[in-house]
């Protein structure tokens, strides 16, 4: 391992999900609240940093 | 690292020695809760610098896909696993995907992912990713400051950027563009540089469309060595790639496909600096 811990090539994971419930399907995923999105994010061990969204979806720039 | 989360699909990508993979038992969890079952799953990675600094689950590619296979519900039964080769060793394209009998039917999408890795940056490019000593600017404001500097930028005009500058050195961006995403993540250090790029773009776009956004992205770090994965379910985009790139002066080294139940085509293409 480098001094600083760097390892640059990112590990990418898509997942995509269907519902019945159509007022569910959509928000869906959007409806999760920030603690939950916390709590998945102490399992990666990363934490956000910034967020942006719109109409469509959330984007969040995350540390590491 | 980057989160993006729309109503139905989730991408999360991370660096370092991060754990990805355990997000999925919680975001199972999560998604259960929400009446969400999961239909897809796609894991991709280029080959680690530092492999034995990886903690489990990422210890090997092997370690990986056996996580994968536990972790994931019993409806995805469709998996593939694949290392796609390049003729540098060090450069190797790892993926795995696994999906249900719907989303298999359900595959002719007409979106693409274009996952750039780039190394060796320009020296003068990369220096521009370190904030100057004590100017005391927090990450957001470096960040913006990053992002018109070295024209990120110009990439995608239309986009909403939100950047943040990492101290001493390093950045990371996301772009939204109505439905569509774009992210870059920089580490400028001498030895080791390292940027990636990355977005979706649909098969009915302009065939110059991202074609115009490579060169740009190209111009923004001048790598000697970078890596092309795209995939595609029903289009071969890649070869808007090679034509997009080699006019910069780099050369394709070699290409490599596989096909994928839910995801269609991946390419696999990697280019080095033209020597003169």
């Amino acid at each position: 391992m480098a001094v600083s811990g760097f390892e640059g090539f990112e590990k990418r994971l898509e997942l995509h999900f269907f519902g019945d419930d159509p007022v569910v399907d959509n928000m869906g995923l959007r409806l999760l609240d920030f603690e939950s999105l916390v709590k998945v994010l102490n399992a990666v061990q990363c934490t956000v940093v910034s967020a942006v969204g719109n109409h469509y979806f959330d984007a969040y720039v995350l540390s590491e | 690292s980057s989160l993006f989360v729309y109503p139905t699909k989730i991408i999360i990508k991370t660096c370092g020695t991060t754990q990805l993979l355990k997000s999925i038992g919680p975001l199972l969890h999560y998604a259960c809760n929400l009446g969400l079952t999961l239909c897809s799953c796609r894991y991709t990675r280029g080959s680690f610098i530092f492999p034995k600094s990886q903690p489990f689950p990422h210890t090997s590619f092997k370690e990986e896909v056996i996580y994968l296979e536990e972790n994931l519900p019993s409806n995805l039964c469709y998996r593939k696993a694949s290392v796609m080769p390049s003729k540098m060793t060090s450069h190797s394209w790892h993926v795995f995907t696994a999906s249900d009998q719907t989303h298999i039917v359900s595959q002719n999408d007409d979106l693409y992912t274009i996952e750039v890795c780039m190394t060796e940056l320009d020296r003068v490019m990369a220096h521009k990713f370190f904030q100057p000593p004590g100017d005391g600017k927090n990450g957001d404001i470096a960040g913006k400051e990053m992002t018109k500097l070295t024209g990120i930028g110009d990439i995608n005009p239309g986009a909403i950027i939100c950047d943040f500058a990492f101290d001493p050195c390093g950045y990371s961006m996301n772009g939204i563009d109505n439905d569509r995403y774009s992210t870059i993540h920089v580490t400028p250090e001498d030895g080791y540089s390292y940027a990636s790029f990355e977005c979706v773009g649909s098969i009915f776009d302009d065939n110059d469309d991202i074609a115009e956004v490579l060169k740009k992205v190209v111009q923004v770090f001048r790598p000697a060595t970078m890596s092309v994965s795209t995939t595609c379910a029903s289009h071969e985009v890649w070869t808007r790639v090679a034509n997009a790139v080699e006019p910069l002066g780099m050369k394709c080294r070699s290409c490599a496909v596989d096909e994928f139940p839910d995801s269609g085509s991946v390419v696999f293409q990697t280019f080095t600096v033209r020597r003169k």
